[in-house]
């Protein structure tokens, strides 16, 4: 289990400092084990530093740099161990919109093999998506499921204002 | 395996049968404030199996039964539905298609089924237990989760790792 | 100290009603003190019922509506004791368009007597600003404040745009 | 009264002599993920007199001078100053025009200005104790505030109470 866990912890590394290079484009990135000789029990410490920064701790990051860095984080675990879905919930809102981008073109590169489910009150994430679904409440309290685009036909900005009223 | 699509009746804000397909590549759900979008990940969650009622946004696990609105009354249960394509074997089951649900009644009685015979929450939770798609797994991520994963406090982000090992 | 903060308590009452309805557009809220008799020492709860909906707890509503709630009690507060100026740090990223409109309809009229300055990614916040400021960072790791617009003059989307590089 | 402008050297990722220029009504100030925006409010509460280095996004006071990049040395003080209009008397001080400074040097050592006149930190925070502009009232309003006057503990909220009292 140990040998193990230390693998996991090394390919995450790896990848961990790859997804970080597409998501920050520069900048240094490390996963390191307090204590190297009890992985099991010892604290995963998360090194975070954009190009040219030298930021002390993960608490002085913006807002957006933290949400970057977890996801991240997030996509290197699952290359480790790819989930046949993942469900984000709003995981875009404190992105800058070139950061959606890079965040998206990620996303796209897993959706070959991964169904992606995102909700998402952002304008690009809905553009991006191969189908889009509303979910209205027309009557107070009650949910309906709608479909709004398929495939990317047709659909415009517009529909996507009609589900809110 | 591929999710196909997800079957609500009674669940939070879904008192009416609703369904939700599930399509390849990158799906986006939207609509305003309160709608329903988190509920349908919650959902999700609760049909695989998830009994943090803190992760369903609730303190007692009869929350999820839809609670009635200001004109309509509560209901008596609470049913999700999951039909899934499993002809990669990727799920250890001998089912080329899957279908998990799980009910719960006001009474607090619960009922766990797959293919509609009925199981235990175990068998449910088991049969995802190893392909990364388990009601615990880093497919299905939050705003909250987000936070948690870099914060001081070390056990949720072991506890993704060890999830991904 | 024990009168005047139950006048606190009831002023912010009536603020909050009236807020509640202006960002809800209808719905019930209220401030109750669990224990009357010690208002000093009591615990304060809040209710927040969104129309038509009946949702037992806080932690069952929505994102979105759970940020308007503690939006609309904020400004209950700051109509009790307003206070020269009002700095907001993206507050606005869980809330939908509509919403997002609402919010800004209730600042603008407080913003006459009171200088509001908003940090925000939202487009619908910034065409709402009387003037506009940009931080870039050109050099990394070095903020610079760019004026960008004056009492809206000039500006489109695009010189916003040319803050990302 | 009301905020002429804010002045920063040193302070945060502002290592060169910056100057934020307050206008009436509804300003907005956008820019990409780390680029400084929240560093500016951080500036704001600093100069009032915040002495919690937790809503500085900090542990230790001296983070929030200039730490340098890859590039630059690491400054040896941050200085923030805050000029502002007080010809309505609303803060208790007989000038019509106020320039509130305060210093930090690595060495720890800390200066406070009133118009050029050394002061203490209490005269600072004297100034604006009643004005509903503490650096505690809730007149700086971050994502994370939001949550915490929803939330199950009652002391972020009860204390909101007491600054409108
Ligand atoms: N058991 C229940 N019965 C009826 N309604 C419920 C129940 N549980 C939750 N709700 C309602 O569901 C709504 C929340 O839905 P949800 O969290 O899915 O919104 P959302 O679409 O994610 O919105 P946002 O964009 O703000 O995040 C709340 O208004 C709540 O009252
Ligand atoms: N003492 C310091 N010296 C140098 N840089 C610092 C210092 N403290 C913080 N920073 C830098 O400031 C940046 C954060 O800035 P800030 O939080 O203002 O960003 P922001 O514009 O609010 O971004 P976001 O939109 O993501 O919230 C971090 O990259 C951090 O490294
Ligand atoms: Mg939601
Ligand atoms: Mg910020």
């Amino acid at each position: 289990a140990k040998a193990m866990f230390l693998e996991t912890i090394n390919k995450a590394r790896d990848n961990f400092k790859q997804m970080y290079q597409e998501l920050f484009t520069g900048g240094e990135a490390d996963i390191i084990l307090e204590d190297e000789s009890d992985p099991l029990e010892s604290r995963i410490e998360i090194v975070s530093r954009p190009r040219g920064k030298k930021p002390l701790t993960i608490t002085q990051l913006s807002g957006g740099e933290r949400a970057l860095t977890a996801i991240s984080l997030l996509f290197a675990l699952y290359m480790v161990k790819p989930s046949p879905f993942c469900f984000l919930d709003e995981i875009d809102a404190p992105l800058d919109d070139v950061n959606v981008g890079r965040f998206l073109k990620i996303v796209r590169t897993f959706a070959r093999q991964t169904q992606f489910v995102i909700i998402t009150h952002n304008k690009i994430t809905m553009e991006a998506a191969d189908t889009l679904y509303g979910v209205t409440m027309e009557e107070p309290g009650v949910s309906k499921v709608v479909a709004v685009r398929f495939k990317k036909e047709a659909e415009t900005d517009d529909t996507i204002l009609d589900l809110h009223y | 395996m591929y999710l196909k699509n997800l079957e609500l009746v009674g669940f939070k804000s879904f008192p009416e049968k609703s369904q939700f397909l599930f399509n390849k590549g990158i799906t986006s759900i939207v609509g305003p404030n309160g709608c329903g979008k988190s509920n349908l990940l919650d959902a999700l969650r609760w049909v695989l199996g998830e009994q943090r009622t803190s992760l369903l946004r609730g303190t007692k696990m009869e929350e999820v039964i839809f609670a009635g609105t200001r004109t309509l009354k509560p209901l008596g249960m609470a049913e999700v539905s999951l039909n899934i394509d499993n002809k990669d074997g990727s799920l250890p089951s001998q089912y080329g298609e899957l279908t998990v649900s799980r009910r719960l009644y006001r009474s607090g009685e619960s009922e766990y089924l797959i293919n509609k015979v009925p199981c235990r929450l175990k068998d449910i939770t088991d049969l995802f237990a190893d392909s990364g798609v388990g009601a615990h797994a880093y497919a299905i991520i939050q705003q909250e989760m987000v936070d948690a994963i870099l914060s001081d406090k070390n056990e949720e982000r072991r506890f993704l790792f060890e999830e991904a090992a």
